[in-house]
């Protein structure tokens, strides 16, 4: 059986509320990324800090969250992601093996 | 096994809407043609959704956060890393290497030169009436001429008597042609401007799609739990004339339903516009008795938002914007030798053949990625493939960040 692949897109804003430079901020006003997981069945998407000048992503800075179960909700209008659930996982992730 | 040739057709901003991708509104004859004697990956997202970003990343098959280009502002070599890319792969290993239109970003992202002399035997072309686009070409309904996103024209009042793509199609098969008798295996990559927009298109096309045929997104509102970071307030198409006069709100809107309906009709008619030049140009790969010794990749650098979630054109992360046609049509794997006169993509004229239907011949249901098609397009051609990236691979000057998919050509999809 084929293994389930995964596929990862993201995209960077400068704010967290839409504005004129929203589609396409130039570098140094990136302030957020959002990486995307598209699976066969669920697309997850974590909006997290980024520092242009380091690049880095701060992973425990999340502004915002998306989850959308595909066979239900083919069109992605249901957003099914809640701030608790994923501090719970935060919080579980590194005492994963 | 002998190389085969590459050609390698990009277009621009195209969704998967095509008919191969069970979309029941566009006509696109002769990439479904293509479809049908090729495989098809229904699943293929693009790793950032806006033109520069997509592209750098898929023909170096480096993600983003490695080339660390977000915007269009900086070229991977000087800026990052000088990574080998998919055309410098082919041309280090003997390959005449052609670009004609939109393949590289233009500008900063590819040095000002679509990576001469690195990427190409010979500079890039780039249709002379692409300057136009911009300008004020589109006769409004005042009889003055305005820089409009609808912009349905008569190419013969149009500069030149030509558009973009149809310009490049005429230079693509002139390489061709140049080509044919040549022992030299050649990579010829083919970049459309359609259908990102302005929606400059020949007229006759939107009689295909009556406007009374045409319906608004199935979801067109901005749904309720959407966090206002991943909305995009599609600012480039707010700034054409025909949408400022609209004095639409912002961030949300939105535009007008009527004009909605026009903006989906002109995205489709660009589709089938740009269908027929991948038509003319396939028929020229036939007429010319290369079909069986090229290799065919059909794809695009992202998405488009025809109105889903309340949004239009790329800039976000939902499978509108991020998914998008990936087509491999390899003589001797997808399909088998052709009986001898029998020919293998007979163009097929949208606005004056009735419609026919094709059935696709293989599909791959699992995600895909487009930092997957350099590694793919080089095993499957004949070349060795780039190794896996180490996961810090900025030193890395040749690697793959995607997996090289030539084992799905082999065996049957299961899962």
């Amino acid at each position: 059986v084929d293994e389930e692949d995964i596929a990862f897109s993201q995209y960077p804003r400068p704010a967290e509320t839409p504005q004129e430079n929203s589609d396409l901020p130039d570098l140094n006003d990136i302030r957020i990324m959002g990486y995307s997981l598209r699976s066969w069945d669920y697309r997850y998407t974590l909006w997290l800090g980024f520092n242009p000048k380091t690049f880095q992503v701060n992973v425990s800075d999340v502004h915002a969250g998306e989850l959308y179960m595909l066979a239900t909700d083919p069109g992605q209008d249901k957003n099914l992601f809640s701030d608790s659930e994923h501090s719970v996982m935060m919080r579980k992730l590194p005492s994963l093996p | 096994r002998g190389r085969r040739n590459v050609l390698f057709i990009m277009a621009d901003d195209l969704r998967t809407s095509l008919g191969c991708y069970g979309d029941s509104v566009v006509k696109s004859p002769n990439i479904d043609q293509l479809a049908s004697k090729s495989q098809v990956f229904l699943n293929t997202y693009a790793q950032q959704a806006v033109c520069a970003p997509s592209r750098t990343s898929m023909l170096t098959s480096r993600r983003p956060d490695t080339t660390r280009l977000y915007d269009f502002n900086s070229y991977w070599r000087t800026h990052s890393g000088n990574y080998t890319t998919l055309p410098q792969h082919f041309k280090s290993n003997g390959y005449f290497t052609m670009s004609v239109g939109k393949v590289f970003h233009p500008g900063i992202a590819s040095n000002h030169s679509d990576d001469y002399p690195y990427s190409w035997s010979i500079p890039a072309y780039h249709p002379a009436s692409f300057r136009f686009e911009k300008q004020k070409m589109c006769k409004g309904e005042d009889g003055k001429l305005h820089a409009n996103l609808l912009c349905a024209v008569n190419v013969t009042e149009q500069p030149g008597g030509t558009l973009p793509d149809l310009e490049s199609t005429d230079e693509a098969v002139r390489l061709l042609k140049s080509r044919a008798n040549n022992d030299v295996p050649f990579f010829l990559a083919v970049g459309f401007h359609k259908p990102h927009i302005p929606f400059r298109i020949p007229q006759e096309y939107l009689s295909l799609y009556p406007i009374d045929q045409m319906t608004l997104a199935p979801d067109p509102n901005v749904p309720t739990l959407l966090p206002p970071v991943a909305y995009n307030p599609w600012t480039d198409v707010r700034r054409r004339d025909d949408v400022q006069k609209l004095n639409i709100s912002f961030p949300y809107g939105p535009i007008p339903k009527d004009f909605q309906l026009r903006i989906r009709q002109h995205y489709y008619a660009a589709v089938s516009y740009m269908d027929a030049q991948v038509g003319r140009l396939l028929s020229t790969l036939d007429e010319l008795g290369l079909a069986e010794s090229t290799m065919v990749v059909f794809t695009s650098d992202h998405g488009w938002s025809l109105g889903e979630h309340g949004e239009w054109a790329k800039y976000s992360n939902f499978d509108v914007s991020t998914r998008v046609p990936l087509i491999f049509y390899i003589p001797g794997v997808t399909t088998r030798h052709h009986r001898l006169g029998e020919s293998t993509f007979p163009f097929i004229d949208a606005l004056t053949q009735s419609e026919l239907i094709f059935k696709n011949d293989k599909v791959i249901r699992n995600m895909v990625e487009l930092v997957d098609v350099f590694p793919t397009v080089s095993y499957m051609a004949g070349l060795r493939a780039p190794k896996p990236c180490p996961d810090i691979s900025f030193q890395e000057e040749l690697c793959t960040e995607g997996d090289n998919l030539a084992y799905t050509f082999r065996h049957r999809e299961r899962g």
